[in-house]
């Protein structure tokens, strides 16, 4: 499994060069908007589809949500960017080969209660911190 | 032929890698949960009181979440009929970060005649609570219902007691946690606060004892719990007694490196 992790990464990995690539070709004939910005993406999280029913009294499962997009100058005035991410947006610029862009990664998390039995049967209604996704940013 | 090989040995390698990434997804769940594996609870009692109690909580939570929305706290009694006391403001629920209610581990109810007076015993066991929670409240909750025409004018008072030590011979060591004074028509849940103890027992897990519950009249004179209205394990499983805690996390949770 791990290893079929790790092939699926350098998959992705080869695939976002490729994209990277085609984006780039797509700026040199002016057409960057087709890019697509760092957001916040659908991802849900069932635990009914993991078939967790009988000791998950609530919720079925819940809104994780992912960040995925590229944060490319200019950094979108509307979109979480820390200063940092600015000065290498920049700096990548410069040096394209040497320096990455800036990670779209989360800048907001919300939490969840999850309700659910023990093997004693009692039950735990629990607070988990940083699970949903409430803002992207770039970083 | 070689294809139609090749096509089951994939689609078969296809479906262990499937159900094995399903496993390995649950488990990186499980882990975030902080759950060490999958619960096994033994029963599935999902509209008994205790997990009723629990699922109004939750659903106040969400509302409190949802808008800043401040909910009266009988709003949460609401599956359960409406509280003849209770101890707290809601505030202490949203500074909550867990909650936990447990189940009353006495097979039977021993309502002993001894010495002329009777009671009933209620053990919890507060041994799986996660590592790191601190109590910050505890209650005891037990139902109420109608009282047979032999009380209907009387009033009642309800002593709960931590037992100290037990004695086979004679009356247990015992000592008074919270009281309640109620007319015998009333109905609904009663709360009775047992935070210290309840700290008490996580600290020394030993001196879990269990509770001792005690009716009388204004006279003094005992009455047997199941004759005052009190349900115990023979009653319906919506009004079971029942413990609940509430936890504040001391520590912040940090996932294992695997």
């Amino acid at each position: 499994s791990a290893s079929s992790k790790q092939k699926n990464q350098g998959r992705s990995r080869s695939s976002k060069s490729q994209e990277s690539f085609r984006a780039t070709s797509l700026t040199e004939n002016g057409s960057s908007d087709q890019r697509q910005a760092c957001m916040k993406h659908e991802l849900y999280v069932s635990f009914r589809d993991l078939g967790w029913q009988d000791w998950i009294i609530a919720p079925e499962g819940y809104a994780a949500y992912y960040c995925e997009g590229e944060c490319s100058f200019p950094l979108n005035s509307y979109m979480n960017a820390t200063n940092h991410a600015i000065v290498q947006t920049l700096v990548h610029l410069i040096n394209p080969e040497n320096v990455p862009k800036p990670c779209c990664a989360p800048t907001q998390l919300n939490a969840i209660s999850v309700l659910y039995f023990d093997d004693s049967s009692n039950v735990i209604l629990k607070k988990y911190r940083n699970m949903v996704v409430r803002a992207c940013g770039c970083h | 032929s070689l294809t139609t090989d090749n096509g089951i040995h994939s689609s078969f390698i296809h479906g262990r890698l499937k159900s094995q990434e399903k496993r390995e997804m649950q488990r990186e769940i499980l882990s975030i949960l902080g759950l060490p594996h999958r619960p096994r609870p033994h029963l599935h009692g999902k509209h008994n009181s205790a997990p009723m109690f629990m699922l109004d909580l939750y659903n106040a939570m969400l509302m409190e979440e949802a808008g800043g929305y401040s909910y009266p706290y009988r709003a949460v009694f609401t599956t359960q009929g409406p509280p003849l006391a209770r101890l707290h403001d809601s505030t202490f629920l949203s500074d909550a970060d867990m909650v936990m209610s447990f189940v009353n581990l006495v097979e039977y109810d021993k309502e002993i005649f001894h010495q002329r007076r009777h009671h009933r015993e209620f053990r919890f066991d507060l041994s799986k609570i996660p590592e790191g929670e601190a109590v910050t409240a505890a209650e005891f909750r037990i139902y109420k219902d109608y009282t047979r025409e032999r009380f209907e004018n009387e009033t009642f008072q309800i002593t709960i007691y931590q037992v100290l030590e037990e004695n086979t011979e004679s009356e247990s060591d015992l000592f008074p946690l919270d009281s309640r004074t109620i007319w015998a028509a009333e109905e609904g849940w009663l709360v009775f606060d047992i935070t210290a103890t309840s700290n008490h027992w996580v600290v020394n897990p030993n001196n879990n004892l269990g509770l001792q519950l005690f009716v009388q009249t204004t006279t003094g004179q005992s009455v047997n719990p199941k004759m005052a209205g009190l349900i115990g394990r023979l009653g319906p499983q919506t009004k079971q007694p029942f413990m609940v805690a509430f936890f504040k996390a001391t520590e912040v949770h940090i996932r294992s490196a695997r």
